[in-house]
């Protein structure tokens, strides 16, 4: 790792930033999202901590420029240099500039902005570029998973070099010893909840709340397991908000917040992309429900009060989109929070309803409790 | 001129700027006067550049702007300088 000369950082440990300015090839939750674990990645290792603030002068000044932006280092557009940061100080010290004429990212199809981020604020913190090909201060661009990120030695031990380790809290517990966090199973069976997502997986049914999972035989309603989802999907880890499987395609989706991850079975197939790929208005920010729809090879989307439909032969939003769900499925009360189709029928769970559809009679044939289906 | 590997005119000539530029902008101290910095009379300052490069992205030091060197270059980075500024 390297230090700028005369080694210069920091004189207090809780730092404010702000994005005065946002990218318009990413939207600004995900850039928020983005930067916080960026910085997260520094205050694992350090003890600093890092206050976000949305108006006036903050230490960390982030925004995305274009070409000439009044530092005296220009951007060149597309590609070549990615952004930069400046060294710890007063005034511009610290501020981050991001070329805007990138295509910025949360995934890998362009520059990820975590990746970057990271990077910068390394140099935001103290340390300047080092000489060792693994370390997040490298200066050429290496794609780094924000999800499981760990930061590299080097950089562990530069930043350190700064401001020493984070100490493990090593006194007396103020509060109360608290038990060790298990995720208490939500009694599904008191009648006043639902799921958050419902999908076929090859021939089980999983049912998801909170942090836990129900597996069953598709057509066996007893023998219910639930489990962790962590123990199932590790990345996934909790509040899955919706899921679908195309199964003659052997894989399924999984929706949360803004992003989504395909699996072959329970095998998890790359990173996390964003929803956008399927061609959803960038003021989406999150799915409801989700259901593949075998017979016209379709996946309705559920939010809020619309739903779209999207072709999956074709791979792309179908037009004249998002319509109304009450005008189109009467008799389905309330916001729809997980979906199924199943021997030809689809189930709407909402709260703690789940509404039989029959597509042919575009009419509800029955009403049942949500709980029902793990034996409840 | 530090020699390049075979390559058409065109391409000679781009890639010359290309790395002058990048040199320009990674590997030259700006700012302020160059304190206890002694350039050899008539050391060509380009050739020491492009070894400072090749120094620090450990590939081998010739001074020449061979594949491997444009190649870096041509990577998209970080815009902070290599050398201490």
């Amino acid at each position: 790792y390297r230090l700028f000369p005369g080694e210069p950082k920091w004189k207090k440990n809780t730092l404010t930033y702000r994005v005065a300015k946002y990218t318009s090839s990413m939207t600004p939750f995900e850039v928020d999202k983005a930067i916080e674990m960026a910085l997260r990645a520094w205050s694992s290792a350090v003890p600093l901590s890092f206050v976000r603030v949305n108006a006036g002068e903050a230490d960390i000044m982030i925004s995305f420029e274009t070409g000439d932006h009044g530092d005296s280092y220009p951007f060149d557009g597309p590609r070549g240099t990615l952004a930069h940061a400046f060294a710890p100080g007063e005034g511009l010290g610290g501020d981050t500039h991001f070329d805007n004429a990138e295509k910025w990212t949360m995934g890998t199809n362009g520059f990820n902005l975590f990746t970057v981020a990271a990077h910068e604020f390394g140099h935001a913190l103290g340390l300047a570029h080092s000489t060792d090909p693994s370390a997040l201060m490298y200066p050429t661009y290496k794609y780094q998973n924000p999800f499981g990120f760990r930061l590299p030695k080097d950089d562990v031990k530069g930043i350190q070099a700064l401001y020493g380790p984070r100490k493990p809290f090593l006194g007396k517990p103020h509060m109360p010893h608290i038990p060790p966090h298990k995720p208490s199973i939500p009694d599904l069976c008191d009648s006043s909840s639902s799921f958050d997502a419902v999908t076929m997986l090859g021939k089980e049914l999983l049912f998801f709340r909170d942090r836990i999972v129900w597996r069953r035989q598709a057509h066996l309603p007893t023998g219910v397991q639930p489990s962790t989802i962590t123990s199932s999907f590790p990345q996934l880890m909790s509040n899955v908000d919706a899921a679908y499987e195309v199964a003659d395609r052997g894989t399924a989706y999984f929706f949360k917040g803004p992003h989504y991850w395909i699996t072959r079975g329970f095998q998890m197939l790359g990173s996390p992309r964003t929803i956008y790929d399927f061609g959803f208005p960038r003021y989406v920010q999150r799915i409801d429900a989700a259901v593949y729809l075998k017979e016209p090879q379709k996946t309705l989307f559920f939010v809020g009060d619309e739903y779209y439909s999207y072709d999956e032969r074709k791979r792309k939003m179908e037009k004249d989109y998002p319509k109304s769900i009450e005008e189109e499925f009467s008799g389905v009360n309330g916001q729809i929070d997980a979906a199924m189709e199943l021997n030809g029928y689809i189930y709407f769970f909402s709260g703690p309803k789940a509404y039989k559809y029959d597509t042919e009679k575009e009419d509800v044939v029955s009403v049942m409790k949500s709980n029902s289906w793990i034996g409840c | 001129t530090p020699s390049l590997f075979a390559a058409t005119p065109r391409t000679w000539r781009n890639n010359f700027h290309l790395a002058q530029a990048y040199l320009d902008k990674y590997y030259t101290r700006k700012g302020g006067s160059q304190i206890g910095e002694m350039v050899a009379r008539g050391g060509n300052s380009m050739v020491k550049k492009i070894k400072e490069l090749q120094a620090f992205f450990g590939l081998r030091v010739t001074g020449k702007l061979d594949q491997n060197t444009m190649d870096v270059i041509k990577k998209p980075r970080c815009g902070v300088p290599d050398v201490a500024n």
